[in-house]
């Protein structure tokens, strides 16, 4: 999801 | 991951990695805002609460327990080991004028009104500014040593790195989030002034110093 692009950055 | 992304993280890795050495070599974190290093653990400490909810990558994983421990270790050499070489009187930054805007503006604009999400966001916002007790404090002192010089500037060259990592994602991806777009512009911009010092004076040998 766009959520979980979001976060996978640190 | 691309190329920025992965130079950013580890220039970030670098920067806490020089600050934790510096601390222990010279038994001594005088120059070093505490306030800004307590800034930087309530940021990793609210945005890596994912570890226990999303697993991304091992690579995520381990990054973030990294930088919580090193935070965490950091802490420790300055507030019990090394608390008498603590420069207390210089770092007198109010943060709360930073933690009340920053959760103000988390409530306010963020993706979504879940706890995570606002913990998130608070975090992004925190991070832009956490290093202004550090600058505040060097100054008011007037100078940095070469070796906080160096940990200043791959602490803000990770942030830059990310802002090239946005823009190739868009390209790439069509991917952005305006929320750490804005925050990251704004961090960045804190250390310009900085890096103009750096350039011109720490990487020709010179002590950082500021003029009087």
């Amino acid at each position: 999801s766009d959520l979980k692009d979001a976060h996978d950055e640190l | 991951m691309n190329i920025f992304r992965l130079a950013g993280d580890l220039s970030h890795l670098l920067a806490i990695i020089i600050l934790l050495l510096k601390i222990w070599k010279t038994r001594s974190c005088a120059g070093i805002s505490g306030k800004s290093q307590v800034l930087f653990a309530i940021v990793y400490l609210t945005r890596y609460l994912d570890l226990f909810t999303t697993y991304i990558s091992l690579y995520n994983s381990i990054m973030k327990i990294v930088f919580i421990a090193a935070s965490g270790a950091t802490l420790y050499l300055m507030y019990v080991k090394f608390k008498a070489t603590y420069d207390h009187n210089h770092d007198s930054f109010r943060i709360e004028f930073l933690l009340i805007p920053c959760v103000i503006l988390a409530l306010i604009i963020n993706h979504d009104f879940t706890v995570m999400e606002i913990l998130w966001t608070f975090s992004i916002y925190l991070e832009s500014v956490a290093i202004l007790p550090q600058l505040f404090l060097v100054s008011k002192t007037g100078e940095a040593e070469s070796i906080t010089s160096h940990y200043l500037f791959a602490l803000g060259s990770y942030r830059a790195l990310y802002l090239l990592n946005w823009i190739y994602r868009y390209m790439a991806e069509s991917h952005y989030d305006l929320i750490a777009i804005f925050a990251g512009v704004v961090q960045t911009i804190l250390y310009c002034d900085f890096f103009y010092l750096y350039i011109t004076k720490v990487l020709k040998g010179k002590k950082l110093q500021l003029p009087a």
